[in-house]
C-alpha cells in the first residue's frame, strides 16, 4: 500500500464519519451509533461484509445506496 | 419473523450455518439483521 | 501518550489477541468471534465500556475475570 495510505490508516479515526451529513448523523445518533467508532465496530462484527453492513446502514437510518457504500 | 425471536443466539447461528448465509456472530447488534436474512432465505 | 503506544496503536492489530489461549480461542470461533478485529468490533459496538465488554466475554466464553480483563 501506498505511504499516503498507510499514514491515513496509522491515523486515529477520530469523531467524524465520511458521506454522512448532519440528517443521516442524527439518525445514527438516535440508534446508538454516536461515535465514528461504533459504526466502524459494527462494520467490525459483521466481519466487514460490505452487504451486512449496508443491509444494517439502510435498515436502522434508510441511508441509501450511495450513502451506506460511503 | 417473530418465531426468531424465540431462538437463542446459538441456535440463531445454527440456522445461519444450515441455510449458509455469511454472519459473524450473532450479538445485540446484529441480531434483528440475521433474523432478517434467515426470514429472506426462507420467503 | 509516549512513542512506544503510538507505535503500538499505530500498527495493525493482525490475528492474535493478548490473554486468549486455546481453549478460550476455540470457544470464541465457535460463536463467531474468529478473528481478533470481531472481539475488537464488539468492544467498539459496546463503546468501550469494559464492564458490558467483560459480561460478553464471561457470557461467551466463560472467560474468568483476569482473561477477560486481558
Amino acid at each position: 500500500t501506498s505511504q499516503k495510505h498507510q499514514d491515513f490508516v496509522a491515523e486515529p479515526m477520530g469523531e467524524s464519519l465520511a458521506g454522512i451529513g448532519e440528517v443521516l448523523g442524527k439518525k445514527l445518533e438516535e440508534r446508538g451509533f454516536d461515535k465514528a467508532y461504533v459504526v466502524l465496530g459494527q462494520f467490525l462484527v459483521l466481519k466487514k461484509d460490505e452487504d451486512l453492513f449496508q443491509g444494517v446502514a439502510k435498515g436502522h437510518i434508510g441511508a441509501n445506496a450511495k450513502q451506506s457504500w460511503d | 419473523m417473530d418465531d426468531y425471536a424465540v431462538l437463542s443466539d446459538a441456535e440463531l447461528a445454527a440456522v445461519l450455518r444450515q441455510y449458509n448465509i455469511p454472519h459473524g456472530p450473532v450479538v445485540g447488534s446484529t441480531r434483528k439483521l440475521y433474523e432478517k436474512k434467515i426470514f429472506e432465505y426462507e420467503t
